[in-house]
């Protein structure tokens, strides 16, 4: 069961000036942060029942809350799966999706079902240390999706072949 | 190899072959070009002096020293796809950047990650990027109020009372919601942030903004503890360069992008069969 008031609360409460300036004692902190948790868990089942009512399906939805460092055991691990875009701006956006993949080669159809230009972006050289990515996926899917005013896009993606992504077009590394 | 540069329609960036910061920016449509200079730099925390023993703390920014640079060269990897062009800049363990160009994209993307910060040294510090411009700005830069109103912001001045700056640094600093920028008569450099952070234009001609910081002491100012969480932050900055009378449309519709970013959501398989706009 979904509820929405959970993360309105944890909002409310991280209204405090402390939490928007962050100057909380630390276990204060951590408390702001376990209440938006929570509150963000509650409203994804909110989200996933209104899709599921909306598009007649049962099938699970999934939130991959750690995209930001390419994590995404679903993404990483199918061979067929969904992208939903939610735009809350009153205006279309067009977005840039990075998901973390193990796939070679994928084909990404936009909500009418033609083909959208996609690729598998390989890790850069390696000879530097840089913490871009905190997963074990070998590459990131790339491609632009878009969404009205409001509303939602949809885009399936497939994957068209195994194996490590090819080298890029054209990677140079410097000193 | 090849010149350390990035482009797509709108913009053409380059890069110090040398040092692998960013050196230039052009705006290939409105055919204008900018020397920009970018990196990050720490302020060393006070633990208090013989002016003050005031410390650096979660609510106090009170700077002991100039600005450090995390690195004064950085490893570079060049990444040229059809859908990006990225030049991952690595300035030390615990401070990276990718600049990023896309197709379609009139802005650059600067995705840092930062953290944690190191202490060993017994020093707290607070991490800054700067953009260091030619731009004659006269002391004047500009930050958001909330997301809306732009604000004019005059460096060691206050518009309604006579001011005794005694913090060069601190007393400079305002609250950046969604961006800042410094102009000249005729060129815009803008900056858009993903949260709300603090910022400046300490020196004609540049603009920071503080992404991160570690302390070591308590303020006496409430807290009871420093803020010495060694947590690993990762952010985007947008900077656009324009023309003065064409910056706004710009930069006003992309931070409302930047801070209501679209939803992702997954599923297995085909999915829902949502109805399409």
């Amino acid at each position: 069961c979904g509820d929405s008031s959970v993360l309105r609360e944890a909002v409310a409460v991280a209204q405090h000036h402390d939490a928007v300036t962050g100057t909380e004692r630390q276990h204060v902190a951590n408390d702001y942060a376990r209440r938006l948790s929570e509150g963000w868990a509650s409203c994804q089942v909110l989200v996933a029942n209104a899709l599921s009512l909306l598009g007649g399906s049962k099938d699970p939805l999934v939130f991959c809350n750690a995209l930001n460092v390419s994590v995404c055991p679903l993404t990483e691990t199918s061979t067929h799966f969904t992208v939903i875009l939610y735009n809350s701006l009153a205006r279309r956006v067009s977005w840039p999706v990075r998901l973390p993949v193990n796939g070679t080669c994928y084909e990404v159809m936009d909500p009418q079902g033609h083909p959208l230009p996609s690729q598998v972006s390989p890790d850069p050289p390696r000879t530097i240390p840089y913490p871009e990515r905190a997963g074990g996926a070998q590459g990131e899917l790339l491609f632009q999706a878009f969404a009205p005013p409001l509303g939602f896009s949809t885009f399936r993606i497939r994957q068209l072949s195994r194996g490590s992504p090819q080298d890029p077009p054209k990677s140079v590394l410097e000193g | 190899s090849g010149p350390l540069e990035i482009q797509n329609e709108h913009l053409r960036v380059l890069f110090d072959p040398l040092t692998g910061h960013l050196r230039e920016i052009q705006n290939l449509e409105k055919g204008i070009s900018l020397p920009v200079f970018q990196n990050f730099y720490w302020y060393a925390a006070s633990a208090g002096d013989a002016a003050s023993p005031q410390a650096s703390g979660a609510y106090i920014f009170r700077p002991s020293s100039g600005p450090i640079p995390v690195a004064k060269r950085v490893s570079t990897a060049l990444l040229k796809t059809p859908l990006v062009q990225e030049l991952h800049q690595n300035f030390s363990s615990w401070c990276s950047q990718v600049v990023r160009l896309r197709p379609g994209q009139p802005f650059l993307e600067l995705e840092w990650t930062l953290g944690p910060i190191p202490v060993g040294d017994s020093v707290g510090k607070e991490l800054i990027t700067r953009f260091q411009t030619p731009l004659a700005t006269a002391g004047r830069f500009f930050t958001d109020s909330n997301g809306r109103q732009i604000l004019e912001r005059r460096r060691d001045y206050r518009p309604t009372w006579n001011l005794s700056q005694t913090e060069p640094v601190a007393g400079n600093y305002y609250p950046v919601n969604t961006r800042i920028f410094i102009q000249d008569e005729k060129l815009q450099l803008s900056v858009l942030t993903d949260r709300s952070q603090g910022g400046s234009s300490v020196q004609d001609g540049a603009l920071e903004l503080m992404v991160h910081r570690r302390l070591l002491h308590d303020d006496e100012r409430g807290v009871g503890e420093p803020l010495d969480e060694a947590l690993v932050v990762r952010g985007r900055h947008l900077v656009l360069l324009d023309p003065v009378g064409a910056a706004s449309d710009g930069h006003r519709g992309r931070a409302q992008e930047l801070v209501t970013p679209p939803h992702l959501i997954l599923a297995p398989g085909k999915g829902p069969h949502l109805r399409q706009a």
